[in-house]
C-alpha cells in the first residue's frame, strides 16, 4: 500500500480513483 | 451451476467495493472457472476485467497486466471495440506502474487510436493526458508537450475546465 500511496503520476492516480468503483457486473 | 457462477461475480465485485481485494479475487476466480465450464465468453472476460483491477489495490502489477492482456484478447475475439479501448487504456496505466513507459505508450496509442475511431472525444482526451505523462516520464519532452496541446483543446471542447 506504501508503494501506492507514492504514485506521482496524476493521470495514474485518476485512473486508480475511478477504478476503485467499477466493477464489471452480472 | 451458472447462477452459481454469478453469485460468485457478484460476492467478489461487492468485497471489491468493500476493499476486500483478496476475499474479491478469490470469488471471481472462482467466477471464472464456472465461465470456462460452460465456455461463457463474455463472463470470462468480465472476471478477467475484475481480477486486473483486484491486483492493482494489492500492488501486484504485473498480475494485473497478465489479466488485462487475456481481457484484450478477449475483447477482440468478441469485436467489442469499446471494452478492447478500455483494456488498452488499464494496460497503458499498469505499465507505467511498472515503469515499463515503453509498452505504456504503445498501449496508450492504442487506446488512443479506438477512441479516434469511435468518435470518444473523453476517452481521446484521457487517452493524450496519459500518453502525455508516459512521454515525460521516458524523456521525450517534445512529444509530450504534442500530447498537452491535443488534452488542452478536447478539455476545452467538452467543458471540462479541471
Amino acid at each position: 500500500f506504501q508503494r501506492l500511496r507514492i504514485i506521482q503520476v496524476d493521470s495514474v492516480r485518476r485512473w486508480m480513483d475511478d477504478l476503485k468503483l467499477m466493477t464489471e457486473c452480472e | 451451476r451458472a447462477a452459481q457462477g454469478r453469485a460468485y461475480g457478484n460476492l467478489g465485485n461487492t468485497h471489491y467495493l468493500l476493499g476486500n481485494f483478496s476475499e474479491a479475487i478469490a470469488f471471481h476466480k472462482e467466477r471464472l472457472a464456472i465461465a470456462k465450464e460452460f465456455g461463457d465468453k463474455a463472463a470470462e472476460r468480465r472476471a478477467y476485467s475484475n481480477l486486473g483491477n483486484a491486483h492493482i489495490f494489492l500492488g501486484k502489477f504485473d498480475v494485473s497486466a497478465e489479466y488485462y492482456k487475456k481481457t484484450l484478447q478477449l475483447s477482440r475475439q468478441l469485436k467489442d471495440q469499446a471494452v478492447e479501448a478500455q483494456a488498452c487504456y488499464s494496460l497503458g496505466n499498469t505499465y507505467t506502474l511498472l515503469r515499463d513507459y515503453e509498452r505504456a505508450i504503445d498501449f496508450h496509442l492504442k487506446h488512443l487510436c479506438i477512441a479516434q475511431e469511435l468518435g470518444d472525444r473523453v476517452g481521446e482526451g484521457r487517452a493524450a493526458w496519459s500518453l502525455g505523462n508516459a512521454y515525460v516520464s521516458s524523456g521525450d519532452h517534445g512529444k509530450a508537450l504534442g500530447c498537452a496541446r491535443k488534452h488542452l483543446e478536447i478539455s476545452q471542447e467538452i467543458g471540462d475546465k479541471n
